[in-house]
């Protein structure tokens, strides 16, 4: 069997043991420092009275990102990848098997920093998520369109700095258009602008699948 | 042979190919959007007199950078990877055959935006340039430690929205060293502040070479 076809068989024994759990969960991906860990730290900080939440953070070494979403009181499992480029089924397993899934209504799980491979590798999650950001620059949809087209919801993070930059935001929903479905949701982590489109999309999705 | 063995073996091939020729052949990897393709721009058409120039260009698909740097009239080449999120020896050997080497001074190899597996793959070339950039964070090089250890120069670019983020740069210089010997160079592509030393740098590193 191929290495993805194994990784399938995986990905759907963690979908069973997910929706056997009734929790709904969330791969987290995009390009290093676009924001993932910052984005599940406003959510989960605003979310917390209505849902029950868990993060698996997936990344080369250490445990930063952990360490930034432990501090929300929340259980957090850090995933080393030992130098992949991603994260695959069988880690998420790992990590999904010592979490109270039963207990847990949305899990979030943030991937590698990578807008390649992360995309091609099923973990079993039900919801797909890209983080783009303004100082990536507008063709990003175009130059990594397959990170773009598994989307369920892109992200386009960081908006306070679009006046200071050259950023053409119709040009990147246009890119976005011609390849993907996915809805676009600018937005700004740090000062909250759009942040509410995201909080009602993601509560929808979670409350359709719970 | 591993696929690591047999890449190596192609690497020094290409290695042989270059100092045949007496060209300079550099690697310019970072993140999705950090600034490479600019970077590339600025600096050959600042250096187009002294020195001639050929660029190769690694994306998954299509040709926008390959465009962009075609309109400074040197040779250009356009590899898409088919999915692959880095270059390999063997791609950039296809590229290399195609050039005339024996005019070429400085050869850039802009390779896939990634911060793991370029750092990888050996590609033939003799110098590593990481671009990282002020709004990815400071934790870049405690996150991605590979590809800041195997670099020569760790350019630090968009240094221009310095004073609209939180970035720390002193943190950012600490964990740079911690880990790698690399030059550091912090720089605005856009504003030009902190560019000369860039060019002074890879000017003396190319007249070691040649
Ligand atoms: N200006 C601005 N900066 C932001 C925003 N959101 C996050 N940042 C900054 O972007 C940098 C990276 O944020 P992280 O949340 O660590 O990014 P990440 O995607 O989790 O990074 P990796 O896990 O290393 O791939 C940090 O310096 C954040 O402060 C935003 O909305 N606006
Ligand atoms: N503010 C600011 N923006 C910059 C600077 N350098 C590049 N940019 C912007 O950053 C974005 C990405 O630049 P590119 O040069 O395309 O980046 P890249 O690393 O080649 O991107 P990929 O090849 O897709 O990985 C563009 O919108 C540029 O205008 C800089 O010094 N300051
Ligand atoms: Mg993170
Ligand atoms: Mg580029």
């Amino acid at each position: 069997a191929s290495i993805f076809e194994e990784n399938e068989k995986i990905a759907e024994e963690n979908r069973l043991l997910l929706s056997k759990a009734n929790t709904f969960a969330v791969n987290i991906m995009g390009s290093p420092g676009s924001g993932k860990t910052s984005l599940l730290e406003k959510t989960i900080s605003e979310l917390k009275d209505r849902f029950s939440f868990a993060v698996i953070e997936g990344d080369i070494k250490g445990s930063l990102d952990a360490e930034r979403v432990a501090k929300l009181d929340i259980p957090v499992i850090q995933i080393n990848t030992g130098g992949a480029c991603h994260l695959d089924a069988f880690m998420v397993k790992k990590g999904l098997e010592s979490l109270p899934l039963k207990d847990i209504d949305i899990i979030f799980v943030e991937n590698v920093g990578n807008l390649v491979c992360p995309a091609e590798f099923e973990i079993g999650t039900s919801f797909n998520i890209v983080v783009s950001s303004i100082p990536e620059g507008e063709d990003k949809p175009l130059k990594y369109p397959l990170m773009f087209k598994i989307a369920d919801i892109c992200i386009l993070n960081k908006i306070d700095l679009l006046s200071h930059t050259a950023f053409d935001l119709d040009a990147f929903k246009k890119h976005l258009k011609d390849i993907s479905s996915s809805q676009f949701i600018p937005l700004s982590v740090k000062t909250g602008e759009g942040f509410s489109l995201w909080i009602e999309a993601l509560s929808e999705s979670a409350f359709r699948q719970l």
